[in-house]
């Protein structure tokens, strides 16, 4: 998990483009 | 659908998965048609050409790994909105974005690629291969442009180019997989979908016959970005530690 934690974050956010 | 591989499904729900799959690729794509297409006139000029090739060797590779990065964070959306792809154990979703993510950066390329010119949107612009003579790795580029180049021959629509790069992220032969059939269901079920788009838009077999047979070259072009990323960071290690995105780093480090 810790070798891929951004990927982690970005699956976990419910961001949207805008917020990119 | 025929063998016993094929999931059974109705022309409804391969209705709904195009629709679904192409209202996240529309929502997701980072630059609409239209604005793409209005400004293709705005190629760069000869001393701005010279700025990037004068450029530091490290300075260009950090732009472009910043570029490839914000394009990937879009295809991430992408990935997320698509039925399913959320039901995938986390281990696999993070295996097939790994592995696909600089897949559908490449096929989106097509997006923003002028074939009159030989140019690509970058940088607010559009930009030759001779942009990136800095970088030093010109084989790469040439086949991106190429690949690019032979994508728009194809004239796909929005729709089917959404459906073919869903149907790329969805590869189920990547390698690390843990629930391999699940992966295997949704993209068999990707492939029909855009099958059934392609024939209703009187689109001749071989379209697909040719799109399948972009899945070696995309390969090939990704392990070409991953050969020459190593054979930069051996040169250039702390630039590559200190200065490139995170995300860059996580999807393409090792």
């Amino acid at each position: 998990k810790e070798k891929h934690k951004i990927l982690h974050q970005l699956l976990q956010n419910s961001t949207s483009p805008v917020d990119l | 659908s025929s063998g016993d591989m094929s999931p059974t499904v109705s022309m409804d729900e391969l209705e709904h998965l195009a629709q679904n799959i192409s209202k996240s690729h529309m929502e997701t794509c980072q630059y609409l048609q239209e604005e793409l297409q209005q400004s293709t006139w705005q190629t760069f000029l000869q001393d701005e050409v010279e700025c990037y090739q004068s450029k530091p060797k490290e300075v260009m590779w950090q732009l472009c790994a910043v570029k490839i990065t914000e394009a990937i964070q879009y295809v991430v959306e992408f990935a997320k909105r698509i039925d399913g792809f959320m039901e995938l154990c986390q281990n696999d979703q993070i295996v097939l974005l790994k592995a696909g993510s600089l897949e559908v950066v490449f096929i989106r390329m097509c997006r923003a690629f002028d074939t009159q010119n030989n140019t690509v949107y970058f940088d607010g612009k559009y930009a030759g291969p001779e942009v990136f003579k800095v970088l030093g790795c010109d084989d790469l580029i040439t086949s991106a442009y190429d690949f690019a180049k032979s994508m728009c021959s194809l004239h796909l629509s929005e729709d089917e180019l959404a459906l073919f790069s869903a149907f790329i992220l969805l590869s189920s032969d990547r390698s690390w997989l843990q629930e391999k059939s699940k992966v295997e269901k949704l993209q068999q079920k990707t492939q029909l979908a855009l099958q059934h788009m392609l024939q209703k838009h009187q689109r001749g077999e071989e379209i697909l016959t040719k799109l399948i047979c972009k899945v070696s070259t995309l390969r090939g072009l990704c392990s070409r970005h991953t050969e020459t990323l190593s054979a930069f960071r051996a040169v250039y290690p702390d630039i590559v530690r200190a200065h490139f995105p995170p995300l860059y780093k996580e999807l393409f480090g090792s």
